[in-house]
Order: C-alpha cells, then structure tokens, then sequence
C-alpha cells in the first residue's frame, strides 16, 4: 500500500477530490497554508493499493493547473516625493506537489 | 519507530484522545474533511516505538466505532407533478482507517 | 526524498517558516491540536533532497525553544470551609517533535 499525499491549490481541490471519488478512490483533505505565500491551499492524503497510483497521479495531473501570482513588493518610502511603482514580481504556483510515501501495514476498524 | 495515522470520526477523537494520553502516548489531531460525504473527520498522528503500535492499533479499535449515515439524494426535479421521494442512501462510515509508516529518524528538540 | 515533519510550539512556527523559506526550503504548514494539552501547535511539512535534511534539522533546532506550561489542577470541591489552592503543575513542552520520512516516489505538476 501506499499513501499519496499530493498539496495543490485551492482552486483545483474540488474538482481533483470529485474525479478521485468518481474514479472510486478515498481520499482525506487537509486545509494547509504555503509556507513561502502564505496562502491557504490544501493538501490531500490518498491510501490506495501499489497498482492503483499511476491512476491517482494522472487524476492529478488533469486536475491541477499552475498558475501565476503577482505580488507587489513592500517599498520602504523614502523620499515621499520619489513617486515610484515597483514592478509586481511573478510567482508561478505549480500545480501539485505530490509525495508518494510507502505504507507497510494497513488497518480498517 | 512508527507513524501510525488514523483517520477517525469527529464523535470518536476525543475518547481515542483520551485513552491514548491516558495510556502514555503522544498524539497530535488534525481536523480534516472526508473526500466522499465531506463531512468534518479527525485525522490522528502518533509516533511510537515499534513496540508500542499493536497497542495503539488495539486502542484505536476499541475506541472508533461504525456508523450508518442517511444521504437523501438530490432528485433533479421534472414534472412538478410527479411527487417523488427516494429513498434514503445508507452509506456505512468505518471506525477507522490507519496507515503505519515507517520513521528511520526521530529527533526531540 | 525525504519529508520531515516537524511538530512545533504556534509561538515559533513563523520564525521557522521563514528561516526555512529563506535558505531556499519549501514547507507547507498545517494547523494541529497536541493531544495531551489541547492546545493549538503547527506541523511543518518540508520535502527535501536527503543531502538538505541536516540542515532543515539545524534550523528547527536554532528557531524552536522549550517552553513550561502551568496547568492548575481541577479540584474537587468538598468541604468549602476547606480553603485549598493546589500548586499548578509544571509540563515542560518541548521545543519541536520531528518525524523523517522516506520518499520512494515525488512528483511536480
Ligand atoms: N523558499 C522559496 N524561495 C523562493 N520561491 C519559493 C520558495 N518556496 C516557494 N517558492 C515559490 O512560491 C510558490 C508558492 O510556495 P508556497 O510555499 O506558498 O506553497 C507551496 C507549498 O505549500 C507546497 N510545496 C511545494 N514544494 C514543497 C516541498 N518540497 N515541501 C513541502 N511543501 C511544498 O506547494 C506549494 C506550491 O509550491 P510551488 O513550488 O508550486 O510554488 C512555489 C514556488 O514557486
Ligand atoms: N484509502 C483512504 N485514503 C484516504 N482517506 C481514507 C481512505 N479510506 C478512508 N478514508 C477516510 O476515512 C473516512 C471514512 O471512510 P470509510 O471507508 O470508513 O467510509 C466511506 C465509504 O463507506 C464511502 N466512500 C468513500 N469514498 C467512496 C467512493 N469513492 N465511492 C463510494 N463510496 C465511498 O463513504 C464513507 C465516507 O467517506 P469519506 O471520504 O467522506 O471519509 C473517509 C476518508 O476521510
Ligand atoms: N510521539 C508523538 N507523536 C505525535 N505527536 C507528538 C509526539 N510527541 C510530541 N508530539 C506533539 O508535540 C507536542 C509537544 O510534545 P512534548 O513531548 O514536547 O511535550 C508534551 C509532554 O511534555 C506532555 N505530554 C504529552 N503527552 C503526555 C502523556 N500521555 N502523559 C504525560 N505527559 C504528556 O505534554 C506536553 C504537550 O503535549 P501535547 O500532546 O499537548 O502536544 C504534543 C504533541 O502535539
């Protein structure tokens, strides 16, 4: 067995849980925060058999898109009549993040 | 060591909570969602010695506990006339889920 | 590969965050409860090459510090003449619980 655990944006967290589940996966969401944006995006933990995962990374492929940020740096003002607009700088957020993890033992209640 | 990770029912965490601590073990809970019913779950982390888990395992057992839940399926309403009640759909919601996982490195800081 | 988990006290998590993130790590951050306190802590997430790991360790060490807690006991009230202020007692938290995990397979999308 193996645990799946892939961190995608918020944006693409629904739709990858509803074609996990249509496909007849189980799947565990955790809301979680990016540690560089500090941003909310979510993380999900699939258990599935070895011969199941190639399935489960497609299904995230397909559903996890990247995408762009702009963020606006935090100009230290000095001189007020310096009128200056910093360039937004460009993050680009990839779709997912995904760690396959080795599960040697498997229980259900 | 061991990472034993069990997926329980909200109404189980506090009790498995208890007799794990109770027992001497250390434990750390995450509030997580379901994939199918997206209904609110708890998802538990504990870190024991190789010769701690069937006791762990053997708490979680006698703690979680099997439960039906009712989903009244959303019927895509025709004729207004037509009046129409399905029947619920029964869905058996497990104890628990767990997944052990091996942990070649330990550190307490 | 290798994920580390690092369990740590709320009060330092964004000090490590961000001397993770400015060594050129990457973390993902999740809310947690300890399960003997119930307090609110932070779990850290980090996916690391095996050659990093040393060093994600140095700087959970450098910026996680043990803390005491005091917890006053909940007395039972017998008598009320009986004027009777338990000592609190000390728990000694400690600065950050970590778990290293292999990581036989690791995707980006
Ligand atoms: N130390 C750093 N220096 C410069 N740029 C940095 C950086 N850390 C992150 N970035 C950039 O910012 C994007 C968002 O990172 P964040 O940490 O908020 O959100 C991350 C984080 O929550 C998670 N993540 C990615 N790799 C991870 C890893 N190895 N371990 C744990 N979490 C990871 O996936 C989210 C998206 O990551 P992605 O790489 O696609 O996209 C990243 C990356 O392009
Ligand atoms: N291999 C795995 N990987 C990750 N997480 C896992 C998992 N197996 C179970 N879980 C977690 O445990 C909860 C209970 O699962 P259980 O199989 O007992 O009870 C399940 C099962 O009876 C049914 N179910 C789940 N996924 C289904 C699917 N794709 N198709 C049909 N029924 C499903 O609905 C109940 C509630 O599922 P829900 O997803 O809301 O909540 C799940 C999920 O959060
Ligand atoms: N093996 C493990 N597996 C999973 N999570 C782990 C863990 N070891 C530590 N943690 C996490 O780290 C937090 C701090 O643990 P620490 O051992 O430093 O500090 C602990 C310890 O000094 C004491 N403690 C914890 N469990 C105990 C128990 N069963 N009996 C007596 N004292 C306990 O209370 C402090 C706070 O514990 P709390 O549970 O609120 O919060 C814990 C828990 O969230």
């Amino acid at each position: 067995m193996k645990l799946v655990i892939s961190i995608v944006q918020r944006e693409d967290a629904d739709t990858l849980l509803k074609s996990l589940t249509d496909a007849g996966h189980k799947a565990t969401l955790v809301s979680t925060t990016g540690g560089f944006l500090r941003e909310g995006n979510a993380t999900l933990f699939v258990g599935a058999e070895n011969d199941r995962v190639e399935e489960i990374l497609d299904l995230v492929r397909e559903n996890c898109h990247k995408r762009t940020r702009y963020l606006s740096p935090i100009v230290p003002v000095t001189e007020p009549s310096e009128f200056y607009i910093p360039e937004p700088v460009e993050i680009e957020v990839g779709g997912a993040t995904v760690f396959v993890v080795d599960v040697p033992r498997h229980e259900r209640f």
